[in-house]
């Protein structure tokens, strides 16, 4: 163990345990998770490895777990990925539950071959692979050699049909890869076990499509996600929620897109304040409209600060019934809310028939006090 | 940074520390708001509890922080929802600090760009950062398959992949018209690259991502998160975490 003794799990013969640790040792294989190389002959392992990684895990996000796949592309040793493995996933004695080093042949024939590759792109060979630390074949200690029909590449790869190993991430990328060109092969979606997106060339992954992400041209891969009632709309995340609920101020959709885009001003030189309510727009009484609520609307917006504000005439013969909102008669109370959940509807129109106009300028950024600004200076 | 050069006091008000307990700086992160910073979603692996982390601004030199120094906690920690540790995809987070700093000369937001805005044409652009500074070989030339290697080796170090995808700025740095041969290393992730626009106005282009491990000592190609790409999700979380907090 690590510490000096072990988690109680292990203390006491628990049946969680091995009968062959003890109080301080707590070794046991474990199952090879590592993917990169989950084709090996054993799928045991015990950590620390060979290149002083703690766990799996930490082998996962490594340094030589990307340098290996990478340098198996070279095609410098044939067996260079089952040699990485015996570093990264050492293999695991059931009985004895110690590791089995890989030979000092084996060790000292991928260094000799691929350690000049390496050094071409700037890179080193990994420090704690000193060869001389592993058995010699043949000796009173047992260590791995590979056999005969072992897999060159690792799960990571793709392999070309002349059987050299590109990163699967190069398949199908529009490069010519493999000395025979078989990693552009065969490239449709279905053939990669992925999604076409309906009219293009386009794939994308299953878990993918209705995500609420778009990935697809024309968005088609979030489209018909959502199967909601008449009275309901749709959440970015294709969740239902009533149409009363949206843009009240208070999240039901869990990815809070009832919430978003409820606040608007028009692109034209008004700028009138519109807020989208119950899957309708609404206009702003500008009655009991103060600066607070104009500094709320800009700042929601990612605007700056209101620059204007100004109460425009409700236009005469405008077709429809104008909506109103109101601001709510305990809007400062609301500390936090967005203007939304400030405002109101009430059973009557807009007395003065005013609506709210905002204009908002950013706020100064990205500028240097400390090294001055001389805008007078041209560069010649 | 290697091969930069010690900057001026107050030079890049927006750049500041993201600490973390005993480490110290972890990673840069840039300032956009006086609550709000963004930085890279890689710097919080195996740390993702907000707690544990402070960002610290108006620094110039880490090892002496200064009475202009402020120092925040953080609230909360926006990690993209599409960060792919794997290959560092969805390279960005929002971070939201405990309280707002004040803007002092030391310490001011940089601009966020609009969605799809790009530097103007001949504008000069920064990176920054506390990184490592290595030890650059004046007389180390870049190796290309001309010179000895094959297509092969150099197979190890493409990154032909990211460069297609609008997500990442792919700086190659020989590509600049004005070569200042600059990188950046270990301990900048997170830190700007930013480029001024018109009235001097400094705006946020890319955040410090990730490089190849190859021609690390050298000057590598750096890869940056694409702010532009990403102003949208950002104005989004900083409204969702300031107004629904219910």
């Amino acid at each position: 163990c690590i510490s000096a003794s072990c988690p109680s799990a292990c203390v006491g013969g628990s049946t969680a345990c091995d009968p062959r640790n003890s109080n301080s040792s707590c070794t046991r294989c474990e199952p090879i998770s590592l993917e990169l190389c989950m084709n090996l002959p054993y799928n045991l392992t015990r950590y620390p490895n060979y290149l002083g990684h703690q766990s799996q895990r930490e082998s996962s996000v490594s340094w030589e777990s990307s340098l290996f796949p990478a340098l198996v592309q070279t095609g410098c040793y044939q067996y260079l990925m089952f040699y990485a493995c015996t570093l990264l996933v050492p293999k695991c004695d059931p009985v004895s539950l110690q590791r089995v080093p890989p030979c000092r042949s084996l060790c000292r024939t991928a260094k000799e071959k691929c350690e000049s590759v390496l050094g071409i792109v700037g890179l080193q060979w990994p420090d704690d692979s000193d060869c001389s630390q592993f058995p010699e074949e043949g000796g009173n200690a047992t260590c791995l050699l590979p056999e005969p029909g072992v897999d060159e590449c690792s799960p990571s790869h793709f392999k070309c049909g002349s059987g050299r190993c590109v990163l699967a991430s190069r398949r199908c990328d529009g490069h010519l890869d493999c000395d025979d060109n078989s990693d552009e092969d065969d490239c449709g979606c279905s053939e990669r076990a992925l999604w076409e997106c309906p009219g293009s060339k386009v794939c994308i992954k299953a878990s993918m499509i209705c995500d609420g992400f778009p990935d697809c041209p024309l968005l088609v891969d979030e489209a018909n996600c959502s199967v909601c009632r008449d009275n309901e709309l749709s959440c970015n995340n294709h969740q239902c929620v009533h149409r009363t609920l949206w843009c009240d101020g208070k999240r039901h959709c869990s990815d809070s897109s009832d919430e978003w885009n409820c606040v608007s001003l028009a692109d034209r030189s008004d700028s009138v304040l519109t807020v989208f309510r119950t899957a309708a727009e609404y206009q702003v009484c500008a009655d009991e409209w103060n600066h607070e609520l104009s500094h709320l609307t800009c700042s929601q917006l990612g605007l700056g600060v209101p620059s204007s504000v100004s109460m425009v005439p409700d236009q005469p013969g405008v077709p429809g019934r104008r909506r109103w909102l109101h601001v709510h008669p305990e809007w400062n109370l609301r500390n936090g809310s967005a203007l939304q959940a400030r405002l109101e509807k009430r059973g009557h129109a807009c007395h003065s028939r005013r609506r709210v106009s905002v204009q908002c300028s950013r706020e100064e950024c990205g500028l240097r006090p400390a090294v001055g600004i001389y805008p007078h200076r041209k560069k010649r | 940074i290697l091969g930069g050069r010690v900057s001026r006091r107050g030079a890049w008000p927006w750049q500041c520390s993201l600490q973390s307990g005993q480490s110290g700086h972890v990673c840069g992160c840039v300032l956009i708001a006086r609550r709000w910073a963004l930085t890279v979603a890689h710097c919080f692996e195996g740390r993702e509890s907000a707690d544990l982390w402070r960002v610290v601004l108006g620094l110039n030199n880490l090892d002496h922080p200064g009475v202009h120094s402020q120092s925040r906690g953080v609230r909360s920690i926006i990690v993209h929802p599409r960060y792919n540790r794997a290959v560092v995809d969805y390279d960005i987070s929002v971070v939201q600090l405990d309280s707002e700093v004040e803007e002092t000369a030391l310490v001011r937001p940089v601009c966020l760009p609009q969605p799809g805005q790009l530097p103007s044409p001949d504008s000069y652009c920064y990176i920054t950062g506390w990184g490592h500074m290595g030890n650059r070989s004046e007389s180390t030339r870049l190796p290309t398959p001309a010179s000895g290697g094959s297509d092969r080796h150099f197979n190890i170090c493409s990154e032909r992949n990211m460069m297609l995808d609008r997500r990442y700025l792919l700086v190659l740095y020989s590509s600049f018209k004005h070569v200042f041969p600059v990188a950046v290393k270990y301990g900048d992730s997170g830190g700007p690259l930013v480029c001024e626009e018109v009235g001097g106005h400094w705006t946020l282009f890319g955040l410090t991502s990730w490089g190849s491990v190859c021609f690390s000592k050298v000057l590598g190609p750096g890869v940056y998160s694409n702010v532009t790409h990403f102003t949208p999700w950002i104005q989004q979380q900083i409204y969702i975490h300031t107004y629904l907090t219910d």
